[in-house]
């Protein structure tokens, strides 16, 4: 069962966004407003109830030069540890494939596999090298990914992909695990007398005293 | 967990662009807590299509790295903030300040000591201008300071002065932090700690029966 991208944001609100003041102006996006970039969010099985949209994927027509910062946890989830090397291995990145429902954390070799095998997959559909797509995972720790369901929906996901804002918009619901609003964001300044845009989307409402690095 | 993803079409190189996402990261999503875990997933990925056209940045002393690093970290600090508002059973955004640290590090470790204090947290739920516990986080993070010049305000209330509590009208502070609380607003904690240049802000929120019962609900 899959919702279009249409239907992601009727599940949950936008949060309301406190940007600090600065020489730049908000403008409709989040991950998609900056040029070259494409996103879709939709449901594809993986969260234990309901239907709201659980898989979410953003990519960049060129290669997008890429960095991370990733929980300093010990017990880190097999996607962390899978970004850090691919990060490590290629200053490029093209794609991000998150799910929410299981975090695929404290899951062992069998939850590292499953994130090579997302990955390889995503990469064949979108004629990329695996290393190019980086993946995030969240929700009930302890619990693997529901592959077979992440798998079958990948075809349908790189389908709705879109550089739109509604792309944007239905990525950032489905990442929300309790979250009771999607945070997604853009701005548009001027760098070195050129206009840039910056925008972004994430997710958290529990277990968040982040420290990153 | 947190997770985040950051797009720009600005053109960088690797070396600055990975320094430049670890500062942002650093004044955002490693200054908010919700409850004190810290997540086995948390993941902030951020990519640059160079797509603008603008010129490549190569030094991060340049003001054009100057400029696209202030514009990362509102983004940053605008979707951290976002999550800090929406933590789990809150009613209210904390934001605490502190300034007159020798560095933006030292007053960052104290602003987040006091944003993650539970009883803080919870004296805020029940709206109670407790600048004790305020002052306690602040002297637990770990950054020496004297006692004697620490300040304290909620909100434009004064609360304490000189590391003296000072009298305030207790019903106008409860209901700065009620009307807060009622409208899912800000409650604004501002600290000094001496006659520093270092600054620094952290974002939590308040903590209430809900947060409990929310946790107790979601199983492993």
């Amino acid at each position: 069962v899959a919702s279009t991208a249409n239907e992601a944001w009727n599940y949950i609100p936008a949060a309301p966004i406190f940007l600090p003041e600065g020489s730049w102006k908000q403008i409709p996006g989040g991950v998609t407003a900056a040029k070259g970039f494409n996103a879709a969010g939709m449901y594809g099985g993986l969260r234990a109830k309901g239907e709201k949209p659980d898989l979410a994927l953003v990519t960049c027509d060129v290669d997008a030069i890429s960095a991370g910062a990733f929980t300093t946890n010990v017990v880190a989830a097999a996607p962390v540890i899978y970004c850090k090397k691919a990060l490590d291995f290629t200053p490029t990145a093209r794609a991000v494939l998150i799910n929410a429902g299981q975090a695929n954390a404290a899951t062992g070799d069998a939850g590292y596999q499953d994130v090579i095998e997302s990955s390889s997959a995503l990469a064949k559909l979108l004629q990329l090298k695996p290393e190019e797509v980086l993946i995030e995972s969240t929700g009930v720790i302890g619990q693997r990914i529901k592959k077979e369901a992440l798998l079958n929906s990948l075809p349908k996901l790189v389908n709705l992909l879109s550089p739109t804002i509604e792309g944007a918009d239905s990525a950032a619901v489905a990442i929300t695990t309790t979250d009771l609003v999607s945070k997604s964001v853009a701005i548009e300044s001027e760098v070195g007398g050129t206009r840039i845009r910056v925008g972004g989307m994430a997710k958290g409402s529990g277990m968040i005293h982040p420290n990153m690095a | 967990t947190m997770l985040g993803v950051i797009t720009t079409d600005a053109l960088v190189t690797s070396t600055v662009w990975r320094k430049m996402v670890q500062v942002a990261v650093n004044r955002s999503f490693n200054q908010i807590t919700v409850d004190g875990d810290t997540s086995t997933n948390d993941a902030v990925i951020a990519l640059a299509s160079g797509l603008s056209g603008s010129n490549k940045i190569s030094s991060l002393n340049s003001s054009e790295a100057k400029q696209l690093q202030e514009c990362l970290d509102a983004v940053m600090q605008g979707l951290a903030k976002s999550i800090a508002w929406d933590g789990e059973g809150a009613t209210c955004l904390i934001e605490v300040t502190v300034t007159g640290a020798s560095c933006e590090a030292e007053a960052a470790k104290i602003a987040r000591s006091v944003a993650s204090s539970s009883l803080t947290k919870a004296a805020v739920y029940g709206r109670d201008p407790n600048w004790g516990r305020i002052a306690c986080a602040a002297g637990y993070a770990g950054i020496p300071f004297e006692a004697s010049k620490l300040r304290i305000s909620l909100g434009d209330i004064l609360l304490m002065d000189g590391g003296q509590p000072l009298p305030f009208d207790r019903a106008v502070a409860s209901n700065y932090l009620r009307k807060a609380g009622e409208t899912h607003g800000t409650v604004k904690i501002q600290i000094s700690i001496g006659d520093g240049p270092g600054s620094g802000l952290a974002w939590g929120c308040d903590l209430s029966y809900d947060y409990v019962k929310i946790n107790a609900e979601y199983t492993t």
